[in-house]
Order: C-alpha cells, then sequence, then structure tokens
C-alpha cells in the first residue's frame, strides 16, 4: 500500500469560510463564485457535499489575507441567495498525500486518516482528486501531520 | 479565463454512500475507510465540509457496481461511530474541468458553475484540487454538461 505514494505536501496559509446553510438549487455555486471572482479573489479549495432536505453548506479556502476580503465579499451574497450565514477560520493547514493510481488499490485514504487519528490529529475537512487526498486540519498541527504521514508511508522526510 | 482549463473529463459510473451525522472526533474517517479498505473497496472520491456543534456528514463515492456491498459494509460501522445514518444514490456522474495553474488566476469555478447553473443543472457536489475542478451531478445532465463545459472554455468536443 506505501508504494503509490510519491509524496506528502502541506499548506500551512490556509483560512476557509463556509456559506452555511444554501439552499441546494441551481445558480448558487455560481453566485457565490462569481462574486469571489469579481473581487480578484484567488480560490484554492472548495468542498460541497450532498444536501439533506435541500440545504447543503459550501465551504472554500483562501490565503490568510485574503479571509478579511472574501468575507466582505461573500456578505451580501449570504443574504441574496437566502443562506443562512457565513462562517470563517483563519487558523487551518492542508496536508495531502500525493500519487498515481491511488484509487484502484484500496487503503491509501485508510492509511492516511489512520495516522492522522493515531497523532490525535482531527480532520476538519476532507476533498480528493486522482493523484492527491487532502485533509484540512488545525494548523498547529502540520508538523505532526507531515511526519506522521511521511513515516505511514514510508517516505524520507523532505519527499 | 477560458486559456488554462486543457480539457473536460467525465465519469458516469459514479454511485455514492454519505454517512449522515457523523462524530467530528478524531478516529471517525479512520473507522470508515478501514471498514472499506479491509472489504478491498476502491473509493473514488471523499468529501468531508466542516462540522457545524461537532457533527458533519462525510461521502464517498464508488462505482455503481459496488454499492450495494459498500452499504453493506457500512452500515455496522454507522452503529459503532454513533453517526445517524447511511444513504445512498446510485444515479450520479462527475464532471471535471481540468488544467494547471487554475487556482492563481480567479473565475475557473465561477465560468465552470455559470455554464452548469445556465444549463439547468443542479451541482450536487463539488471537489477541487490544484489541477482539477469536479462536480457530481445527476447522470442524465452529463451529456449536457460535457458540451456545455466544451463550450464554455472554448474547447473542442473530445478535448
Ligand atoms: C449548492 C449549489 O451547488 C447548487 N446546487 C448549485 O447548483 O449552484
Ligand atoms: C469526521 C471525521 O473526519 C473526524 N473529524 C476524524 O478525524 O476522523
Amino acid at each position: 500500500v506505501a508504494k503509490k505514494v510519491r509524496g506528502i505536501s502541506q499548506d500551512v496559509n490556509v483560512a476557509k469560510v463556509t456559506v452555511v446553510g444554501v439552499p441546494d438549487r441551481t445558480g448558487v455555486a455560481s453566485a457565490i463564485f462569481d462574486a469571489l471572482a469579481r473581487a480578484n479573489i484567488s480560490i484554492d479549495t472548495i468542498v460541497q457535499n450532498a444536501s439533506i432536505n435541500r440545504i447543503t453548506d459550501l465551504t472554500f479556502t483562501v490565503t490568510k489575507n485574503d479571509l478579511t476580503k472574501a468575507m466582505k465579499v461573500i456578505d451580501p451574497v449570504v443574504k441574496s441567495i437566502g443562506a443562512r450565514e457565513c462562517t470563517s477560520d483563519s487558523k487551518l493547514a492542508s496536508v495531502s498525500i500525493i500519487g498515481a493510481g491511488m484509487q484502484s488499490v484500496p487503503g491509501y485514504a485508510a492509511k492516511m486518516f489512520r495516522a492522522l487519528y493515531e497523532a490525535g490529529i482531527n480532520i476538519e475537512l476532507i476533498t480528493t482528486s486522482e493523484i492527491r487526498i487532502t485533509c484540512i486540519i488545525d494548523e498547529s498541527k502540520a508538523g505532526d501531520a507531515v511526519r506522521v504521514l511521511h513515516r505511514a508511508f514510508e517516505l524520507e522526510q523532505g519527499a
């Protein structure tokens, strides 16, 4: 299982905005990201899970420097789309395992999540792509997370 | 804005499982994915948004053929971790825009979401990586989605 992971990456410059209680109807994601694009705010990660009773949350991450501006931009959109509120967290980091073909071989996510669990690190958000599993965690745990993931996947630190 | 997107991909063999109301404490994600790995189930996408009042949902996608098995495997885990329930949807597809450096230039997510909105396609889940923005949608809309995204990003179909 360790073999397909070729690197661990981290980003400690992570802040998140969660638009809470967005109506799950067409045009809502578009409204949120149009506003951010017009304000020229770069977005790193976007996470939206499935809705329940046609309501869901939409989270995006920005650099810590952009958080105040993003919240200002989003505030009127919250009202216009009928979302409940907008929350933010500026004390986050992301850690990722990077590799090819991880989806075809079960066990990589399990191994990553177990390593974080055993180090007492709570997983705040999860997002994945074909070559990457990313966990957003508390920024104070980023160093520990990178270390335990290197060990779990048998990589030299600096890989 | 169109220039950084070099391709549109789709996957119509998508089914999702959502573990609803999972307690947001360490070890929960690990328990879910340990069970799936032991059953040798390949996981495509994982989505977990931020918790509210220490409760969140965790969604993962599998092939449509693996859905029944995944639900069987997850059922006892739902109880053991104290989640509320487990739901599934076998009628999904994913569409992605693929490109390099999209995060450094605002507007790609906005353009993708607007194209889907204008085509009347609801976005069920969103997940991203550095090179990819993925929307999970109703499987019946996959063809339309691919077509409107090619047009929005000025790509020849087949790109
Ligand atoms: C919630 C949001 O993604 C909505 N479903 C949309 O399509 O815009
Ligand atoms: C919800 C789940 O991700 C939990 N926070 C964990 O760390 O396992």
